[in-house]
């Protein structure tokens, strides 16, 4: 949307409703940690700010356009909108987005099938010009998150939208996330230069290999290759598909003498943060005593040349396969990344350890890696609503937990990937609380790109509430699986109870998983973790100098009452000066714009009031009051006067035999 | 021993819906699907 004052400040206040469902919060804080990994634009707790976002879980997904200068503006996060992709969506919306569909040229790459849409649908399809909307010379993107599906708003079965390169038909209306357009768009119209929390990413295609530097003092050196002797034979950014590229760091422990170190270090890099992470993905064709030891070089005043600091050991045996790994990171101060390997003992003669596409970024790690091989294979050769299942995985808190996935999708859902989550317990286990309160469930199909920014991977996150009951029981779904689950034997024979799984049979359609770089040398890769979100139980503090927001009344809360109210009660009230109206208490009223020095009053915001006004209006009643206090001082004086004038006239008068 | 196997709980009720159709089912009629548009956005229609 054109113009400055539809801008957000780069930190955004943001307060969370209490009718927010547990899931949906953790949800919006995983979108925000994308905003601040991708973009320069931040979120906080509102302290007070004159403008601030509201999430709210109203009757659906919705938000208005850029910033309305209202004080308190709405965003609804409802019932289904608790997806990462959908919640990114709608603050794109409130930072100044319209959908991609309403661009001024949108005609030349997409035929819109008028016939198609339902009826009285059709003004979703108009356009904006390019006085109200700019494209910031940006290329119509049919991968936008910000574009409609093909059958959005059909009437039939037939696609509303048929994009003229037919090739893009089931591209469209992506809900994964941020595509690299609608980051180009955010970044032009906030003058961002990069992400908050991005710090540095290297896929070794370059020869200046990222500003990464030999280390001193090592008797051995990482080398730039496109294949080594022993393995690996292409590096995993490109895996060998593009001639003249694809490569990657070597360090070979074949010809390195016992004992030799080589030490390959990043460029200087500036936490903010505090905390990182550190993911790459490595190649171990070495010794078996062989090791690679990853290090942080920290720099302050007492140490210029900085001091090394020990993280871990990458631990694991040889294996011919490019591994991902993730290191979490505590620095604070200026610092650099130090990959060091060593040759610790008699190997094969050729062979060494190897690392590629290497991303840091202050985010946390995700907890856990599950690789399915052969990806593609299981997808096109597993039955359909016949599960596969990730090893069990432990929580920080003690809970164990599975990712189910249906290759071929539920029942009733062919081409599709099917994802649910499972709480596991074994025969022993003791210490956990049941039902199991409010740990999300993350599952993420990584997207493999090198680059971190340019991912587009696809999540979704459920959360045990210990209320919640099952569907056909009376049972607490998240109960302990010994009590509600089912007894079963893993591969290795290990035997454990798997409870009910919580999860969508439409997690991705095998078309979208077989596209970009979800599969990489075969393989998927899911990231999944568990996190406790019980602080989220909480209500958020309202500053104290601040009013607290409006109860959400009708239009806040749950189900569909509140925005369809919103619509029906407000169809007669027009609220002038951009103020807005909503239903509260059951009534239609007007909410009017204010600014810093200025606001809007009166029932339809017809009266514009300001701080100059209202000084006047001070000055003025001072001044009244001042002239009539003067007045009756004047009339008092003067009927005093008169009193006593009457009273000196009457003394003449003598009275007689008054002491008689 | 488990009294009971209970069933697995689909999130998005087994339906691919995307943001438009929720809005819709929802009986909300906002521009373009999900905008709220205040008095000087509204467009002629």
């Amino acid at each position: 949307i054109i113009g400055d004052e539809y801008r957000w400040p780069k930190t955004i206040p943001y307060y969370m409703e209490d009718d927010l469902e547990i899931n949906a919060k953790g949800v919006i804080l995983k979108a925000f940690e994308q905003y601040r990994l991708k973009t320069c634009i931040d979120f906080k707790p509102w302290s007070g700010e004159s403008n601030y976002i509201s999430i709210f879980k109203g009757g659906g997904c919705f938000s208005s356009v850029g910033n309305r200068h209202v004080g308190k503006q709405r965003l609804s996060i409802g019932r289904n909108c608790d997806r990462i992709a959908t919640i990114e969506h709608e603050f794109l919306h409130a930072l100044g987005f319209w959908h991609e569909m309403s661009r001024s040229d949108r005609d030349d790459y997409v035929r819109i099938m008028w016939d198609r849409i339902s009826e009285g649908k059709e003004n979703n399809f108009k356009t904006y010009d390019d006085t109200t909307s700019s494209s910031l010379g940006v290329p119509y993107d049919y991968g936008s998150m910000m574009h409609y599906s093909k059958n959005a708003f059909r009437n039939g079965t037939e696609p509303t939208i048929i994009t003229k390169i037919p090739d893009f038909s089931d591209v469209i209306g992506q809900r994964m996330e941020f595509s690299d357009s609608d980051l180009l768009k955010l970044h032009r119209l906030y003058n961002c230069t990069q992400g908050s929390t991005f710090l540095d990413s290297c896929d070794f295609e370059r020869e200046n290999i990222c500003g990464m530097i030999q280390g001193e003092g090592d008797q051995a050196e990482w080398v730039r290759v496109a294949e080594a002797a022993g393995g690996p034979d292409t590096d995993y950014s490109n895996m060998g598909k593009c001639t003249g590229s694809g490569y990657f760091m070597h360090f070979s422990t074949g010809t390195a003498n016992n004992g030799d170190t080589a030490l390959l270090e990043s460029r200087l890099l500036y936490p903010k943060r505090g905390f990182q992470c550190l993911q790459f993905f490595y190649y171990n064709s070495a010794g078996p005593s062989d090791k690679l030891k990853i290090y942080v070089r920290e720099y302050d005043k007492a140490n210029a040349n900085g001091t090394l600091r020990f993280i871990k050991t990458i631990d694991g045996s040889p294996q011919q396969l490019w591994q991902l790994h993730h290191v979490s990171l505590d620095v604070k101060t200026k610092f650099r990344v130090v990959f060091e390997g060593s040759k610790e003992g008699t190997g094969p003669s050729t062979g060494g350890l190897s690392l590629d596409d290497i991303n840091l970024s202050e985010t946390t790690c995700p907890e856990f890696i599950w690789r399915v091989k052969n990806f593609s294979h299981v997808m096109d050769n597993t039955t359909v609503n016949t599960p596969i299942f990730s090893p069990p995985f432990t929580s920080k808190e003690g809970y164990r937990f599975q990712m189910g996935l249906y290759p071929s999708g539920k029942e009733g859902y062919p081409g599709e990937l099917s994802a649910y989550a499972h709480l596991v317990a074994s025969a022993g286990d003791s210490g956990q609380k049941w039902p199991c309160p409010w740990k999300q469930m993350t599952m993420m199909l990584m997207d493999q790109h090198p680059h971190i920014l340019k991912r587009m991977s696809n999540q979704r996150s459920v959360t045990t509430d210990p209320n919640m009951k099952a569907t056909d029981s009376q049972q607490f779904f998240w109960d302990d699986p010994r009590k509600v689950g089912s007894e079963v034997t893993d591969a290795d024979g290990s035997r454990y109870f798997r409870g009910p799984g919580a999860g969508t049979a439409v997690y991705l359609t095998h078309l979208r998983a077989k596209s970009r770089d979800f599969i990489k040398g075969g393989d998927a890769i899911f990231l999944l973790t568990m996190e406790d979100v019980s602080h989220l139980t909480v209500t958020q503090p309202v500053p104290s100098t601040a009013e607290p927001p409006i109860t959400s009344g009708p239009t806040g809360s749950t189900g569909s009452t509140g925005s369809t109210a919103t619509s029906e009660n407000c169809l007669n009230v027009q609220c002038l000066n951009e103020g807005i109206c909503m239903v509260d208490a059951g009534k239609a009223v007007c909410r009017c714009a204010v600014g810093d020095d200025w606001w809007y009053y009166g029932d339809t915001c017809q009266n514009r009031g300001s701080v100059m006004d209202k000084t006047n209006l001070a000055l003025a009643t001072s001044l009244s009051v001042l002239a009539v206090m003067l007045l009756v001082t004047v009339v008092s004086v003067i009927c005093v006067k008169k009193k006593y004038k009457k009273r000196r006239g009457d003394s003449s008068f003598i009275m007689a035999n008054v002491h008689a | 021993l488990p009294t009971e196997k209970l069933s697995d709980y689909d999130v998005d009720g087994g339906r691919d819906l995307d943001i438009f159709d929720i809005n819709e089912e929802a009986g909300l009629d906002l521009a373009e699907g999900d905008i709220v548009l205040d008095g000087r956005q509204t467009r002629n229609s």
